[in-house]
């Protein structure tokens, strides 16, 4: 994909720091 | 069961399951569980009960001193009372909005006030772009600086419907229902599973038998 077209919101929704799901590790 | 459990100390900022329960898609089950996690992440430094910052970063990251503009955003909407610790019952009725059962409105908004970063009641360019820079230097991803305007642009002009150089609520509102995508990130699955996790009557019940 060509980075013109990204959906920067897209993009920025990958970030490490949105990802919760670590919270929950033992 | 005893009564054991209701005789422990809670810490400052505990608010009872039932009150929780009733605010939020959580049973009050579930939120006895979260209250075990709660208990795990606000020990992990310091063992006051609360969650610092540094106590978030180390769970989010496995890194203590590990900065991020995401994760900084997650944890001043989760501290409600912007007192720089997330209390019990903060932490409950943030995750609550990730819960699967929550409403999407509820975490459309969500993600418009964690975008919003200076607080405007809008996104704007700017905010955008810092937050695509933010993105790319924590991935190590390297673009010139004409790609990156052109991502912002486009993603901009796209949302933007109204052409007024900020994204308002209901134009980001109208941008997610066309890319859902963007808030799966604000729907954790585990929350379905908390009491499997972090079963919250391990601890007495250990206790009552080694008595």
């Amino acid at each position: 994909t060509a980075p013109v077209t990204m959906n920067a919101f897209e993009l920025i929704s990958t970030s490490q720091g949105l990802n919760l799901s670590s919270l929950f590790e033992k | 069961m005893g009564c054991y459990p209701s005789k422990q100390v809670k810490t400052p900022g505990y608010e009872e399951p039932t009150v929780l329960a009733a605010e939020t898609p959580f049973t009050v089950s579930e939120v006895e569980a979260l209250y075990e996690l709660f208990k795990k992440l606000s020990s992990s430094i310091i063992d006051d009960g609360l969650i610092h910052k540094e106590e978030f970063q180390l769970a989010l990251f496995k890194n203590r001193n590990k900065r991020n503009l995401f994760a900084d955003r997650i944890f001043d909407l989760f501290d409600v009372k912007r007192n720089g610790v997330i209390e019990f019952g903060e932490f409950v009725r943030s995750l609550g909005i990730f819960h699967p059962n929550a409403p999407v409105e509820d975490k459309i908004a969500f993600a418009f006030r964690l975008y919003d970063l200076r607080h405007t009641g809008f996104i704007e360019r700017e905010e955008l772009k810092e937050m695509v820079l933010a993105l790319l230097h924590e991935s190590d991803l390297i673009l010139s600086d004409d790609v990156i305007e052109q991502i912002v642009d486009k993603t901009f002009s796209d949302a933007d419907t109204k052409g007024d150089g900020k994204i308002d609520q209901e134009e980001w509102k109208a941008f997610v229902l066309k890319h859902p995508s963007l808030i799966k990130n604000m729907t954790l699955p585990y929350l379905k599973d908390i009491t499997i996790v972090f079963p919250s009557f391990v601890l007495s019940s250990e206790v009552e038998d080694s008595e």
